[in-house]
């Protein structure tokens, strides 16, 4: 059965929480 | 390299002692330098003062100025703990240093835990949840029905809120991460191990007689 991801985890995907492009010239 | 130094600090208003950040910090002081190599080229992107604004920021992180984003909003507004409207650079190590692979998990934690209390309060509450997900939903490709969204706030707070009053208090959001550590992993940064590789530059522009590994 598949589990749900919660909330959170969904958010965390966002693009603007992923700092690492601020390194990628 | 006297010269670069009082022409930098001119330049750069918020400017600290590169000795005196990486001594409260994770980073060496060649990685603080380095760090002010990242630093100058996202403060001069828009307007060229030493400074990061919201503009700036977001052009940085989606290399395009015209992205509104509340996460990247957020971020920028605990990065700008001074309540400026700009970031300067020593708000910049500190606050990037959160993210550094040796920094304390509570540290992260905490940061997260502001980072979804979008309103201060002190609780991370349902309604804060359900608008960043909408944000989400928008900015992704995902589509989900209302019930699917409600579902999994359901779902969320049944397992986080273990006092089952409406909201995550810091001590929930603790058990939580410890309980689902993948959501920990946006506040760590590997680059931060890296950066002196990334952005070699920084020798040139030294302000220290030796350069500490």
């Amino acid at each position: 059965r598949p589990t749900m991801m919660n909330a959170f985890e969904l958010i965390s995907t966002s693009q603007g929480l992923n700092l690492g492009t601020l390194f990628e010239k | 390299m006297g010269c670069f130094s009082s022409k930098a600090r001119r330049q750069f208003p918020g400017r600290e002692d590169p000795v005196i950040l990486a001594s409260q910090t994770a980073f060496t002081v060649s990685e603080v330098e380095a760090l002010f190599e990242l630093f100058k080229s996202i403060s001069s992107s828009v307007i060229d003062d030493g400074l990061i604004n919201k503009e700036e920021f977001q052009l940085a992180l989606f290399k395009n100025k015209k992205k509104e984003n509340i996460f990247a909003n957020r971020i920028f507004d605990l990065f700008d703990v001074k309540r400026k409207g700009v970031i300067d650079f020593g708000d910049f190590v500190r606050a990037l240093n959160v993210f550094h692979p040796n920094a304390p998990l509570e540290d992260k934690i905490d940061f997260s835990f502001k980072l979804y209390d979008m309103d201060g309060t002190g609780f991370i509450e349902r309604h804060e949840v359900k608008q960043m997900l909408i944000a989400l939903l928008c900015e992704s490709e995902l589509r989900l029905a209302d019930e699917t969204v409600e579902v999994i706030l359901d779902k969320t707070f049944l397992e986080a809120d273990v006092n089952q009053d409406g909201k995550i208090d810091k001590a929930e959001w603790q058990d939580f991460v410890s309980r689902n550590p993948s959501l920990m992993k946006i506040m760590t940064l590997p680059y931060l191990r890296d950066i002196t590789t990334t952005f070699p530059s920084f020798v040139f522009h030294s302000e220290v007689d030796e350069i500490a590994t």
